[in-house]
C-alpha cells in the first residue's frame, strides 16, 4: 500500500 | 501602471489550459522582470510555477510590483474569448481592484475589453531548494502525454524508473500489470523527437495519476517534456514556454506506507 505525500513533507513555508 | 502585451493570445489561453484543473485560484506577482506564479492545488500534492519573463512580452511595463489575486475559472473563460490570432494586453492599476484583459483582432478592426474583479488571497509561499537530481529526462510532451493517458487506465498510480537504459513507466491495478520503456534515442538529429537520460543514479518513484493527468494539458505549450528525479522527492515537470517562460509543476510522491 502507498500513502500520498504533500509537498510539506519536502518544502518548507517562507 | 502595469500593462502586458502578447501578440499571440494563444500563449496565454494554452497557460491557462495547463493550470485551470490544477488551481481554483492564484496569486499573479508582478514586477520588473515578468509575472510569476507559484500555488499549490488544494490538497498540497502538487505546485504550479510558472514563469513569464518580461523580455518575452511584446511590450510589457510594471511601475511597481503587484500581487494580483486572480480567479483561474474566471481567466480561462475570458481567456476563451479571445480570437485565436487576437493580441492580448492584460492592465491595471498601481492599487487595482481589477484587471482589465484587452483582446485586439489582427486587423484591429474588433476590440474586445473583459474586467475581472482581483481576489484577496492568503500568500502561501513554499521554499523550494536548488537542487542537483539525479536523473533528468528529456521527451517528446505527446509521448509523455500518451503514456499517463494509457497508464492511467490500469491504476491509480504510475511508477517512473530510470536507469542507464532509459526510464520504465509502469502501472498496476486489479485487471493487470502495464510497462511502457523508453531507451535514450541514438540519433538526435530531430529534437523535438529525442529521448534524452542523464542520470548520476538510478531512480524510482511513484505518482499519482491524477496530478500527471493534469500536468500533461500543458503538452501544447512545448514539444518537449523535462522530468527531474531523485529518490524521495518530488518531481518536477517543466514545459518551456516558448522563448517567454516556462511552467514547472511539482509532485509530491507516494511512499510505501
Amino acid at each position: 500500500i502507498t500513502k500520498q505525500t504533500t509537498l510539506m513533507n519536502f518544502f518548507k513555508k517562507s | 501602471m502595469f500593462e502586458a502585451r502578447l501578440v499571440q493570445s494563444a500563449i496565454l489561453k494554452k497557460v491557462l489550459d495547463a493550470i485551470k484543473d490544477l488551481l481554483t485560484e492564484a496569486t499573479f506577482e508582478c514586477s520588473d522582470s515578468g509575472i510569476q506564479v507559484q500555488a499549490m492545488d488544494n490538497a498540497h500534492v502538487s505546485l504550479v510555477s510558472l514563469n513569464l519573463r518580461s523580455d518575452g512580452f511584446d511590450k510589457y511595463r510594471c511601475d511597481r510590483n503587484l500581487s494580483m489575486g486572480m480567479s483561474i475559472a474566471c481567466m480561462s473563460k475570458i481567456l476563451r474569448c479571445a480570437g485565436s490570432e487576437d493580441t492580448v494586453t492584460l492592465r491595471a492599476l498601481d492599487n487595482p481592484e481589477n484587471i482589465v484583459f484587452i483582446f485586439e483582432s489582427p486587423n484591429k478592426e474588433k476590440l474586445a475589453e473583459y474586467e475581472m474583479k482581483l481576489i484577496n488571497m492568503d500568500q502561501e509561499h513554499l521554499g523550494i531548494p536548488e537542487t542537483s537530481y539525479s536523473c533528468i529526462v528529456k521527451m517528446p510532451s505527446q509521448e509523455f502525454s500518451r503514456i499517463c493517458r494509457d497508464l492511467s487506465q490500469f491504476g491509480e498510480s504510475i511508477t517512473f524508473a530510470c536507469s542507464k537504459e532509459g526510464i520504465k513507466f509502469s502501472a498496476s491495478g486489479d485487471y493487470g500489470q502495464a510497462t511502457i520503456k523508453l531507451a535514450q534515442t541514438a540519433d538526435a538529429d530531430n529534437e523535438e523527437e529525442a529521448v534524452s537520460v542523464n542520470m548520476q543514479e538510478p531512480v524510482k518513484l511513484t505518482f499519482s495519476c491524477r496530478y500527471l493527468n493534469c500536468f500533461i494539458k500543458a503538452g501544447p505549450l512545448c514539444a518537449q517534456v523535462q522530468l527531474s528525479m531523485s529518490n524521495d522527492v518530488p518531481l518536477v515537470c517543466e514545459y518551456k514556454i516558448g522563448d517567454i517562460g516556462h511552467i514547472r509543476y511539482y509532485l509530491a510522491p507516494k511512499i510505501d506506507d
